[in-house]
């Protein structure tokens, strides 16, 4: 979970 | 989704159409920094080139579309439409002192480096400093209207909101983006006094007004 993937946020 | 992330993104959308429905109404941007809700387009742009290639969720999509073209509108307000009613006197904050910086910081700060990651990190930078100056305006005019005052509080309420979503998402999920949380916490800090001054007189039925 520390680098992530895809940006979920906005 | 939690409760704080979706009060902060509700937050971040009154915020914006409390801006645009204030410019749209008076028709007159007085009072309104053009700098920055230019900076915010930036942010907006460089952080949802994404829409393109990386699908989250509908809601996602929908706001990431509301917030473009909600600044872009803004900002079309501001410099044509109502453009002999903006302000550009008082508006004297030098961008590149946040865009140069934001972009250095991104090349050092970043989870991969590609162009969008790049992209992403750049506008997190920019939108912790992104409203420096419509608080610049608002200490050099010595004032700013009430709705100006409500806009600000809710913008700031956003980020702060997303404080706490990401505090709860860290205990329930492990989930943890140093860069957004960092430069959250610089974005909430600049606002604190601002709402503090917000608290203790627009509150109160006051015109805000900053001590020379």
């Amino acid at each position: 979970h520390y680098v992530r993937a895809a940006h979920d946020e906005l | 989704m939690n409760l704080f992330r979706l009060m902060g993104d509700v937050s971040h959308v009154l915020a914006v159409f409390i801006l645009l429905a204030k410019i749209w109404r008076t028709r007159s941007a007085a009072g309104i920094s053009g700098r920055s809700q230019i900076l915010f387009t930036i942010v907006y742009l460089a952080r949802y080139m994404d829409l393109f290639f990386s699908f989250i969720s509908l809601y996602n999509t929908v706001m990431k579309l509301l917030f473009i073209s909600a600044s872009c509108a803004t900002v079309y307000l501001i410099y044509f439409k109502f453009r002999a009613t903006y302000d550009g006197n008082h508006d004297t904050f030098r961008i590149e002192f946040v865009l140069v910086p934001s972009l250095l910081l991104a090349f050092i700060f970043h989870y991969s480096m590609s162009f969008f990651e790049l992209a992403w990190s750049f506008s997190i930078f920019l939108e912790a400093v992104a409203i420096l100056p419509q608080l610049f305006m608002v200490t050099k005019t010595g004032e700013a209207e009430n709705i100006t005052s409500h806009y600000l509080f809710a913008l700031g309420s956003y980020r702060a909101l997303y404080i706490l979503n990401w505090i709860y998402r860290y205990y329930t999920e492990g989930h943890f983006d140093p860069i957004a949380v960092c430069a959250g916490i610089v974005q909430t800090i600049l606002y604190c006094d601002f709402f503090y001054l917000y608290v203790t007189k627009v509150l109160q039925g006051r015109k805000l007004q900053v001590l020379p």
